[in-house]
């Protein structure tokens, strides 16, 4: 229904903004409705690191565009928040810095969605409040292995 | 409605019976290249009802299923199961008032998928309809797979619009 | 047939005139994400005649002029220079007796091109002949993009045939 | 014409099979025409790490993809070598070891390609002869500012 949609959309539009802020430090990111009625008007999304001008998303670099999928990604989160989240390597492409932002946010949704994440990283392996490790002493053959911080970076190094 | 554990068996590289035992809200799973992590979700989204082998990076349904390595046969059946706490209530319908409740699916060469809610017999519909509301699902944007965060936002605007009707 | 230096000036963030010395085989670029590395690689593809604005992450192919910060004004051209060794003679044709050889492609805002080969205005077909028979070129196998590499084992059969013959 | 496609098709799969198993110390990898005329065929890749079986290459992981892709494309300089190669964050989805090996084999590369890489990732940056570093100290403007291996790392991290 249009009630129902516009208010979704407003909903995701202030959380986007606020996490987008949060994880570049600054800029601005919304989400806006394209040409023509409501109930069909397609939704794009303008995203602008500090100090920069962009016209379109797609300029971004890797790295932006992960943080700023990130931003709208958990903005869904806030309005109707599913129970677990799953993130599968999205930190490959961040520099320590923007690996230090993420995982800061990702402790954040925590507090109210169960969070796995997978990771070759070292920083975000260290917020991890439970770290589970998977092996393969027998090729081909996967078993969980319980690890803690220091096993865990010589797990994901062998 | 926490997830408290995975069972898998048979599936891709988990050949023999495992269970990945959840414990917080934070969870780091690690390990080296091609040991098994993606596995994990996309047993995950399997026994959510996936139904595309294509989005389980296989050809067919039976590409889940353990096909054999240097020191093993390849088995014939796959099966997950996952084990919510439902102590808050969240999931309805029919099953509000159990505590845990589990959904499996397995699988045969024949490429035939059996359902289970907990341990009852039952159709893929009983399964997606139980996450219905809960914004989970095989294809939620709550599971970011590897090497896709980029094209949430790359999305066309009719696909982002469907995103945001989904999540309302 | 070594790359000496890149000249950029207008092109994407890099809005100053900008020279990227190359002094080794071996030569590792660094920096925070979003400061341009991978605008230098877009530059090489462009100069080499790219003609997708897509493949180049934008809608029109005047996107690659800089279109402003915080505290720059846009500007009205784009134009970027590689400087090759040519000592050994790989390069052929025409300019084989050249020691340097460069190639440079200016766009103003009207999305109009021009190339020139040695500062003489040529085509921008002069510019990828100039390239046949070195595996060069804005979409060859030597230049691999962010978040592409995979894509090369997961290409179509008829695919695959293609890369192959384009080395031959 | 078919003698000169069989025989580039040849020496790339020489190229690949020796590559991969540099890479993944063992396992095997290799091309395959597809059903037909020669002429008409398509390529198939063929990948096993050691000690696995696998039936597609699709159901490889996300590192073990990345490495076989390397593989590849640098058995294509052997057969015909580019005067040069650009490398961007191919090494992003590699655990610690991978990344080992990944950066022994392009200093191999480089030592008949001139080879050019951007990486976030440290041990990749430790195998440059050069490094350059670019850097937006004016908001939406890069420059170029030579770096050593510690000011890389500094400025990876800004
Ligand atoms: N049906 C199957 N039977 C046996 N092994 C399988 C099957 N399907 C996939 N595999 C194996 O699982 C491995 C991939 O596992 P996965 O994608 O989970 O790795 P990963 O831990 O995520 O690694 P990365 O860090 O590189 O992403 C591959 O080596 C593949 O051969
Ligand atoms: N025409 C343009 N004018 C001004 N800035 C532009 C233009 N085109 C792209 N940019 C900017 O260039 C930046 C992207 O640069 P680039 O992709 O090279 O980053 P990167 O260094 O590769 O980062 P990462 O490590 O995240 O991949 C974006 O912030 C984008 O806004
Ligand atoms: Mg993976
Ligand atoms: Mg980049």
């Amino acid at each position: 229904t249009q009630v129902c949609f516009k208010a979704t959309f407003d909903a995701i539009n202030l959380g986007l903004q606020s996490k987008f802020e949060k994880l570049f430090e600054g800029g601005q990111a919304y989400l806006e409705l394209t040409e023509g009625d409501v109930l069909e008007a397609g939704v794009n999304i303008v995203a602008q690191p500090p100090g920069k001008k962009t016209r379109s998303i797609h300029l971004l670099s890797g790295g932006e565009k992960a943080l700023t999928a990130v931003a709208l990604v958990f903005s869904f989160f806030d309005l109707n928040p599913a129970p677990f989240c799953m993130l599968d390597e999205v930190d490959a492409p961040l520099d320590d810095t923007n690996v230090e932002r993420f995982s800061k946010l990702v402790e954040e949704m925590s507090e109210n969605v169960q969070l796995m994440f997978i990771s070759h990283n070292k920083v975000t392996m260290e917020i991890a409040k439970q770290l589970t490790g998977v092996t393969m002493m027998e090729s081909g053959v996967s078993r969980m292995v319980a690890v803690d911080i220091d096993e865990a970076i010589d797990l994901a190094e062998s | 409605m926490r997830l408290e554990k995975i069972k898998l068996s048979g599936f891709k590289s988990f050949v023999d019976p495992t269970t990945v035992h959840l414990t917080s809200n934070l969870i780091g799973i690690v390990g080296p290249n091609g040991c098994g992590k993606s596995n994990i979700i996309d047993a995950v989204r399997w026994v959510m009802g996936e139904s595309s082998a294509k989005h389980l990076r296989g050809g067919h349904m039976a590409d889940v299923i353990f096909n054999g390595s240097a020191t093993r046969q390849p088995v014939s059946h796959a099966s997950v199961e996952l084990f919510f706490d439902n102590n808050e209530g969240v999931l309805g319908g029919a099953y509000a008032q159990y505590s845990t409740i589990s959904v499996k699916r397995q699988l045969n060469r024949e490429g035939q998928s059996v359902y289970f809610l907990n341990n009852l017999r039952c159709r893929r519909r009983d399964i997606t309809d139980i996450f219905l509301g809960t914004g989970l699902g095989a294809r939620s944007y709550a599971i970011i797979e590897q090497g896709t965060i980029s094209r949430m936002v790359e999305s066309k605007p009719e696909e982002l619009r469907e995103h945001i009707e989904e999540a309302a």
